[in-house]
């Protein structure tokens, strides 16, 4: 899904 | 990637090479919470299933190996390896008092309805109290070695650096995600305690002892 946020945090 | 943002990760990273050391090195774990590093594991093993899913780059990818390799390691160590020492009549809080409010947390409030996400969203809220068996053996004991108290104080500016991380996004692009910033924000709060008697104890070369 490219709605869901993008997680580059760890 | 900006320097709260990679002063955050450090810290994170000093914390958990600050544990193995003391443990290694003085063959004990007396003192840690095994409860708090197993929920740490967990946490790190919902969120970082990702990485066979999600490219982001080499240093988060190293980064999540890193986390899950070294929270397993430290299980190993305690529950294994120096079990002896392992201060389990200590460790008492009960776990299943975080995780079944954060497990229905995760399931209402969330991004989105799907596996990866409700398991992402779990780990965020997890996170945020894994701490608390660690803090309430220091509260039960009265006491902390002054080296879990460094590992404390490390593990607790990650979140806050993180904060100031999103600040700065916020501003720069943009971005900012609710689920995240709320739940660091409540990690940092559970810390705001300990950083008090850390400054006015331990860093004044005193061993951090609660008042009786």
């Amino acid at each position: 899904d490219d709605d869901a946020p993008k997680k580059d945090e760890l | 990637m900006n320097v709260f943002r990679l002063a955050g990760d450090m810290s994170h990273l000093l914390a958990i090479i600050i544990l193995l050391l003391k443990i290694w090195k003085t063959r004990s774990c007396a003192g840690i919470s095994g409860r708090s590093q197993l929920l740490f594991a967990l946490t790190y093993t919902a969120r970082y299933l990702d990485l066979v899913t999600n490219w982001v780059s080499l240093y988060n990818t190293v980064m999540k190996v890193f986390f899950i390799a070294t929270s397993y390691a430290t299980i190993y160590l305690m529950y294994l390896k120096f079990k002896a020492t392992y201060d389990s009549n200590h460790d008492t809080f009960r776990v299943e008092f975080l995780l079944l409010p954060v497990t229905i947390l995760a399931l209402v409030l969330n991004h989105e309805f799907s596996f990866m996400e409700i398991l992402w969203t779990f780990s965020i809220y997890l996170e945020a109290v894994a701490i608390l068996p660690q803090l309430f053996m220091v509260s039960k004991t009265g006491e902390a070695e002054s080296i879990t108290s460094h590992y404390l104080f490390a593990l607790g500016s990650y979140r806050l650096l993180y904060i100031f991380n999103w600040i700065w996004r916020y501003y720069t692009e943009e971005y900012y995600d609710l689920i995240a910033i709320i739940a660091g924000v409540v990690q940092t709060v559970l810390y705001c305690d300990f950083f008090y008697l850390y400054f006015t104890k331990v860093l004044k070369g005193k061993k951090l002892q609660l008042p009786a």
